[in-house]
């Protein structure tokens, strides 16, 4: 473990939270995308599917981490979709989550450390991850505007991978250890939040709301 | 089991 895979982890705990404050505390998902956060739920399940295969005894942090990932994001899903349903914004979350998960499905089929059930659940879990936060950045290019507390979350969830390439390099440098396939995805996952970093950084950070070009 | 590949990371 090294620093910045610690901070990622808890970036990515931050994001998980203050969305659930966000809709539990507003008791509304408006401007919340339900179908990224349906594609999270999914990938913390195919990635962490081994706590569902081998007994897990909770002696360490690695799954307890785990459980929480997968609890509070099907939590979050309960929330948008059945609790506060009335506020879910679905005119808005239009992107077809399909054209997600299926290239991501065959993708991990195709390229793979090893073609077997497990690892090509884990792979796929990476690519989808890599693409699943579209649908929300989707929702607002359309809506053209995001809430300041939804422009935190969306922070908290993209600076975790962004800190994840800063542990991938620490790694290669100090262990020489490689994981390719989640680095690339990584790499592209973090990409996709640049435009969106940029007026973070330029708004939210001086008070301002985030209005895009209608 | 030993042969599955080892991801030590969340």
């Amino acid at each position: 473990m090294n620093i910045f895979r610690l901070f990622g982890d808890l970036s990515h705990l931050a994001a998980i939270a203050i969305l659930l404050l966000k809709i539990w505390k507003t008791r509304s998902c408006a401007g919340v995308s339900g179908k990224t956060q349906l594609l999270f739920a999914v990938c913390f399940i195919t990635r962490y599917i081994d706590l569902f295969l081998h007994f897990v005894s909770l002696y360490n942090t690695e799954k307890v981490m785990k459980l929480i990932y997968i609890s509070a994001s099907v939590f979050t899903c309960y929330l948008i979709f059945f609790k506060f349903k009335a506020t879910y914004d679905g005119n808005h979350d239009s992107m077809r989550a399909e054209f997600l998960i299926v290239p991501a499905a065959g993708l991990a089929c195709l390229i793979n450390t090893k073609f077997d059930a497990i690892e090509i659940l884990w792979t796929f879990s990476i690519y989808l991850e890599a693409v699943a936060i579209l649908p929300q950045l989707f929702l607002i290019s359309k809506t053209g505007e995001a809430e300041t507390i939804t422009s935190h979350y969306l922070f908290a969830q993209g600076s975790y991978r962004a800190l994840y390439i800063l542990n991938w390099i620490y790694r290669y440098h100090y262990e020489s250890h490689v994981d390719t396939i989640a680095i690339v995805a990584g790499v592209v996952q973090t990409i996709l939040y640049c435009d969106f970093f940029y007026l973070y950084i330029t708004k939210v950070v001086k008070g301002q709301k985030i209005v895009l070009p209608a | 089991p030993a042969d599955e590949v080892d991801h030590d990371e969340l």
